[in-house]
């Protein structure tokens, strides 16, 4: 019913209060929901007053489009280093959804006719090691592992050996979930880079964090930590099915600068998207 | 952080008298965009900035108090009596006692099955765990491991389903004296009715004494909806928040006790089996405010 604001003569204060109220419920976050009230209250100032409804939409979806670079054939994500596989490296945070996201992501190359092998550099949590398994069995691609336990540098490390000399065009690393206010676990992430580094400088090309939907504005903070620690290439946001909010992408790409490559909307190993600002938009105002 | 924000709202006022009328909605203001950074639901920090504002409102005249300190402590105050006063502690009548432990996906059900084993161990208890979760890959072999590695007996079968695994679990604690009961269950949204029902209908068929929603410390503006959906559905008894040990304000505590009044009882507080706290709510406010 914010839609009573798309075609009025004048715009109620009362429009302002809601749509403030709309952003805010969805975890926009107080900053950045004043910032794009008062762009707008700007911008309404010189149009006409029955095109707002394009510009609150036009200004959100502005505000999520980083541009950034891609190829053909790894969209949305990278691979400028030649002769080497795609490495890809996936953190975050405890529970998120990193080890389904590698599935899926798995599983979206697969359908591109990529050859894809996974890593499951979790050795730590209990059946993470049978979890990953699981899905490379049932997608029929080789996982590199070790006992729990073991060293995950040395498990990415291993994994990328296999990539490269079976000529498999992508590598997922998965990793143990953390909590990125823990210096050490942090520090071991750092410690995983910097092995799979020995085999060329400028691997992993892509390191994608994942952020789960649900959260609120704790996202902003792990994104600030484990940018610093590894240098975030791209965000992929899970369990949109769950919220459809996740408002606090506009601070990752407004405020950090960090591209969204991609979306998850539930646990079909199909329910993966490159993340699409205005369809994110159009559903968020809905 | 709620806590720098907050301290930096109480550096402004302390030892400043009294205060002006536009001081205090001034103060009102920035402890409503604390308390929304905090992850507190829209609609808690509105209830509760006017509660604050009244409470301020009838006392201005005060000759023992001035405004900036009646501020201050009204919001403590508030805060503290939502989250409940005192820890409340999770009471075991039946036997066996059957506890589900439910909650949206990566919550930390599992962990936290395995953890409050370990706390009723420790509290004397005989506990068995079930593992109920036929959905997601791997998880009877999660809660399989944690259990074994912490001696704590667990019920399972990767053929059975939820309810035929409860049903051996009750019958093998009447066998060998388990109690409580505490079933690991698949992570599930709130807002799909037909998984909510497979909770449902455990209820109807077992004489569950405990249905505790697992909730995530980082969650946003949500926790309200999946805490009152779960809640109208299939009646929860109360709360654990998990990951705890995260930086997360952890708002969300406070909107889920102020929208359903349901107990909060423990907090997780990490990934070992022994990190499983009680509730303090002083401890909390501390946290919220600083
Ligand atoms: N509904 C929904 N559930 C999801 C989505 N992505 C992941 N999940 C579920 O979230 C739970 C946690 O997923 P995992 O892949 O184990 O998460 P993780 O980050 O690897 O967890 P840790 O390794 O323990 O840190 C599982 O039950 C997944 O099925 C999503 O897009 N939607
Ligand atoms: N740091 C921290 N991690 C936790 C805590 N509780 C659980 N975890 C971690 O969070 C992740 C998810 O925990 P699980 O127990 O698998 O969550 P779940 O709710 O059973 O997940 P699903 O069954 O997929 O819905 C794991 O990596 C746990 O080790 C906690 O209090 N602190
Ligand atoms: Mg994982
Ligand atoms: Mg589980």
């Amino acid at each position: 019913d914010l839609i009573k604001g798309k075609n009025i003569e004048n715009i109620s204060p009362d429009f302002w209060e809601r749509l403030e109220e709309k952003l805010l419920v969805s975890d926009v976050g107080v900053n950045i929901t004043r910032h794009i009230i008062s762009t707008l209250q700007n911008a309404v100032k010189k149009k006409d007053p029955k095109l707002i409804w394009n510009e609150v939409e036009r200004e959100l979806v502005s505000l999520l489009s980083i541009p950034y670079s891609y190829d053909e054939k790894f969209f949305p994500l990278k691979n400028d280093v030649k002769d080497f596989p795609l490495v890809v490296m996936v953190v975050g945070v405890n529970g998120t959804g990193k080890t389904s996201f590698i599935a899926k992501l798995a599983n979206y190359y697969k359908e591109k006719n990529l050859s894809v092998i996974l890593g499951a550099g979790d050795t730590y949590r209990a059946a993470a090691i049978e979890q990953l398994t699981y899905w490379a069995e049932k997608l029929s691609i080789p996982i590199v592992k070790q006992n729990m336990g073991s060293d995950s540098a040395a498990v990415a490390f291993d994994t990328i050996n296999s990539a490269i000399s079976k000529k498999i065009d992508v590598a997922i690393i998965d990793t143990a979930g953390r909590m990125h206010n823990k210096n050490n676990l942090i520090q071991e992430l750092q410690k995983v880079e910097k092995v799979i580094k020995k085999h060329h400088i400028e691997l992993p090309q892509e390191k994608i964090l994942i952020l789960d939907a649900t959260y609120g504005q704790n996202s902003i903070q792990q994104t600030k930590i484990f940018t610093e620690a590894i240098n975030i290439t791209g965000v992929a946001v899970t369990k949109m099915d769950t919220t459809f909010k996740a408002g606090f992408v506009f601070s990752i790409t407004s405020s950090l600068g960090i591209p969204i490559k991609f979306m998850t909307f539930g646990e079909n190993i199909d329910d993966i998207q490159p993340f699409e600002p205005k369809e994110f938009v159009k559903n968020l105002l809905e | 952080k709620l806590v720098d924000s907050f301290s930096k709202i109480v550096k402004g006022l302390s030892g400043k008298g009294k205060i002006s009328k536009e001081e205090i909605e001034q103060t009102i203001r920035e402890i409503r965009i604390a308390l929304l950074e905090a992850d507190v639901h829209l609609n808690v920090v509105r209830d509760l900035t006017l509660k604050i504002k009244e409470d301020v409102e009838k006392l201005e005249s005060s000759e023992f108090f001035t405004p900036s300190q009646l501020i201050i402590r009204s919001t403590r105050d508030k805060i503290l009596e939502i989250l409940g006063g005192e820890a409340t502690k999770l009471e075991i009548n039946k036997n066996p006692s059957i506890i589900l432990m439910v909650g949206l996906q990566g919550s930390g059900k599992t962990t936290t099955t395995a953890k409050l084993a370990y706390y009723f161990k420790e509290q004397g208890y005989n506990p068995v765990v079930v593992a109920a979760d036929f959905n997601r890959p791997a998880a009877i072999d999660q809660l399989v491991h944690i259990s074994t590695t912490n001696s704590i007996p667990v019920v399972f079968d990767k053929n059975s389903n939820s309810m035929n695994i409860v049903k051996k679990a009750v019958e093998e604690a009447k066998e060998k004296g388990y109690n409580p009961i505490i079933v690991d269950t698949a992570g599930r949204i709130h807002v799909d009715q037909e998984v909510l029902d497979e909770i449902k209908k455990l209820k109807e068929k077992f004489d569950v004494e405990h249905t505790i929603l697992v909730i995530d410390a980082m969650i946003g503006q949500e926790g309200v909806s999946v805490a009152q959906k779960f809640d109208e559905s299939i009646n929860l008894s109360g709360f654990i928040v998990t990951k705890m040990d995260g930086d997360t304000r952890g708002g969300v505590a406070l909107s889920i006790r102020y929208i359903t009044g349901k107990p909060l009882y423990f907090i997780g507080v990490g990934e070992k089996i022994t990190d499983l706290e009680v509730f303090h709510p002083d401890r909390v406010v501390s946290r919220i405010l600083g």
